[in-house]
């Protein structure tokens, strides 16, 4: 379903180029759940903003459902992207003005759906994650986790086939990582791919696989034993 | 150093009341090292608020190095604060138009510390947290944890003799994670008072008392065998 070549990506500085992804190729099967993990600044947020169609590699290719996703155009991209993508960033980017209710109806308004419709869904995943007596906080109103789990929710709403994590339970206690981790396992339980940035080793024993990252280069690929 | 009396903060919300932190009690004395845990949305990072004179609380009393802070006029608490505590946020709190340099750099010119000495002292902190390659990169130019480390940098840069860090490493793999402990530990061996959030219990494991908070209220207070 995700298939990487040669993914590279350069930031021009005024002195010089930094390589925050060097020449990555890696393939990802419908349905697996797989763990990124590496230093601090080894290019996994630049990965999953690749992954995400969220920013555009130097070089290389991206291929996501057998598309190429370089030949999409902006608002079929866009559109491609809010249908097969749920995205958790690494520092949420909830809209501020609005509260958790309204941050994780926002793409379900995107996506056309009903008024009453959207109630029903915001309603069930802001419970899913523990959130229901929370609904009305805006961001400045909720504790750091509370705000992490409110990203997640807003990911999960339009019932993605792909799952892009960035650190999901870095704010997280380890109970309620642990029920994060139960929402994810169920949903790749359904046949949903996810691919979850940790930098914790318990976290990543839930997944299958794990590519390890240094320095902007994949050094490692492997099964993880008795998830 | 810091006596927390029945220490209470209630938040107003539209139809009910918000109770964040409930009658807490607590003494710690100069050159602790402790840590701060509890699941999330437990009050946590209301009471490093608290601690760190960033907020009032609705009732009980704070004493700071024997100094009601309630008694303090706005000004006179500004520079108590910044020449006593140094604090991490649990969401960074940088400035997003400074670059590393300049973020680490900006208590050090509401100190009054002259441009020559300023330059010295930011590099040597910005090279401790490994950030010295990073200097001139603004915020949305860093990594989710190199973020957190310029967070840090800028917190231990006036030399506070209390340092109040809210889940320091919460961004960090584990490697850089004990970077930072380390960094830590030979502050408070030179006898700073070091507070710390942490949902990591390896990282608690490295100091030597914990707090446990559960809905608002001290639940837990006990030593940590062999730190
Ligand atoms: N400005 C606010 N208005 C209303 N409620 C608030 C406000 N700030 C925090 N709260 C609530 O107070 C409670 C405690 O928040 P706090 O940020 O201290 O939790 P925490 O222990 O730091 O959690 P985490 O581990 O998730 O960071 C939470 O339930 C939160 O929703
Ligand atoms: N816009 C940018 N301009 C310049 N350099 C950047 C930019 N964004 C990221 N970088 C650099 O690219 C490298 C990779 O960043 P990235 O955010 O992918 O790291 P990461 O693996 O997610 O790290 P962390 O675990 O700390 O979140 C870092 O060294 C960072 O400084
Ligand atoms: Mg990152
Ligand atoms: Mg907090």
């Amino acid at each position: 379903i995700i298939v990487v070549e040669e993914l590279t990506k350069i930031y021009k500085m005024e002195t010089f180029e930094l390589q925050a992804l060097q020449n990555v190729s890696f393939k990802i099967y419908p349905g697996e759940f797989v763990s990124v993990m590496g230093p601090s600044g080894s290019g996994k947020s630049t990965l999953m903003n690749l992954l995400g169609c969220l920013d555009t590699p130097t070089s290389g290719r991206y291929l996501l459902d057998q598309q190429d996703v370089s030949m999409l155009k902006d608002n079929t991209l866009a559109t491609f992207r809010n249908k097969k993508i749920g995205f958790v960033f690494q520092s949420f980017n909830l809209l501020p003005r609005l509260d958790a209710f309204q941050n994780v109806e926002l793409p379900l308004i995107y996506a056309g759906v009903s008024r009453v419709e959207r109630n029903e869904i915001v309603k069930q995943f802001l419970a899913k994650v523990g959130l229901e007596d929370r609904m009305h906080h805006r961001p400045n109103q909720l504790s750091g986790g509370q705000t992490q789990r409110v990203a997640i929710a807003r990911a999960l709403v339009n019932d993605p086939s792909i799952i892009l994590a960035d650190e999901p339970t870095g704010n997280l206690d380890t109970r309620s990582g642990e029920e994060i981790m139960q929402i994810f396992q169920t949903l790749n339980d359904e046949g949903k791919t996810i691919i979850l940035v940790t930098h914790e080793h318990d976290i990543s024993l839930h997944t299958k696989r794990i590519l390890s990252f240094r320095d902007g280069q994949l050094v490692g690929d492997k099964k993880v034993e008795n998830p």
